[in-house]
């Protein structure tokens, strides 16, 4: 079929559909191309927002989420929250192949991870605490808390809830989420 | 974020995503990249999508799901990723995001949903033929 192998990515993330590309021209499958694909990117640190180093959460970590999906047999492994492993997109392919599960969350997936040999490592860079050290100074602005005392628009937590809020429409807020920071 | 598919010399479809997530986010968030037809799916018998952007609203709405359903309703990709986030926005208009759709007969397409500083959404391409990655970019809607 002249239509095929066919690699598409979101974002302009080129040195990884290349690496999908390769294995897909070598008569590999789709599934070797996308994780190649995606372990590329966590290489590349994408945009700063695949891989280690980038987008720390409020206690200045980063976790990386990955999912990987097989359209024959419909399996799926995924993982989220991951604590110090750099090959986040591998570990989900690991979740599908070694397990029966298809979904493995924070630091209990890092240890499945140990366990099937991927090197536990530190995900700060000097970028990352820099994100962080700023955002602190930043009075931790912007974040993503709403409805608790002291107002997070203003002031860094801990945060308690405010007490005797009305039901009320869900009110889509305003969020820092933009080409730089997002899923 | 970066979301993928994937389809091979047989026609088999794969897709996947890998993310660092959103900058500051409360510890234990997560977004729509991990979730089984919100961050992507794949149907060998019809396409894959994957979706990227704010993931606390497109998670909601399993965007990725939806287009391959639209694909396998008929809808060429391109018109099934626009679907997707047409019907996100009847909920949240001026939501930040992005899908991919790609069919088992070689089709893609994207489509976006316009923020301020987001109105092109720009993709990567490689297909038979080429000798390189190629970058498209759709207007969003």
């Amino acid at each position: 079929d002249p239509t095929r192998p066919l690699v598409i990515n979101t974002w302009p993330f080129q040195r990884a559909a290349e690496a999908a590309w390769a294995v897909l021209e070598e008569g590999g499958s789709a599934l070797d191309a996308v994780e190649q694909g995606c372990t590329q990117c966590e290489i590349d640190q994408c945009d700063g927002s695949v891989g280690y180093g980038g987008s720390p959460d409020e206690h200045g970590e980063t976790t990386l989420d990955a999912m990987i999906m097989n359209g024959n047999t419909m399996e799926v492994g995924a993982v989220a929250n991951l604590r110090r492993i750099k090959n986040a997109i591998g570990v989900a392919r690991a979740v599908m192949e070694h397990t029966k599960h298809t979904f493995l969350v924070g630091e209990s997936a890092s240890l499945f991870a140990e366990s099937m040999g991927f090197p536990s490592e530190d995900l700060t860079t000097n970028k990352s605490l820099t994100i962080y050290s700023k955002w602190l100074e930043q009075r931790c602005q912007p974040n993503f808390w709403k409805n608790v005392i002291p107002d997070a628009s203003k002031s860094c937590g801990p945060y308690k809830p405010v007490r005797g809020l009305q039901n009320k429409k869900e009110i889509f807020l305003e969020k820092e989420i933009n080409v730089h920071n997002h899923d | 974020t970066i979301g993928m598919v994937a389809i091979d010399k047989a026609g088999c479809v794969a897709t996947g995503t890998s993310t660092n997530g959103a900058t500051h986010k409360i510890p234990g968030r997560i977004g729509d990249s991990p979730i089984i037809g919100a961050g992507a799916y794949a149907d060998s018998t019809v396409g894959g999508a994957a979706a990227t952007g704010d993931g606390d609203t497109m998670m909601r709405f399993l965007p990725s799901y939806q287009a391959v359903e639209y694909m396998r309703m008929g809808a060429d990709p391109t018109d099934a990723c626009k679907k997707a986030i047409l019907r996100i926005q009847k909920y949240v208009k001026n939501f930040f995001g992005a899908v991919i759709c790609a069919n088992t007969t070689g089709s893609y397409g994207a489509a976006c949903s316009k923020t301020a500083g987001f109105t092109k959404f720009h993709f990567t391409v490689f297909k038979t033929g080429l000798k390189d990655p190629l970058e498209e970019v759709v207007d969003c809607l």
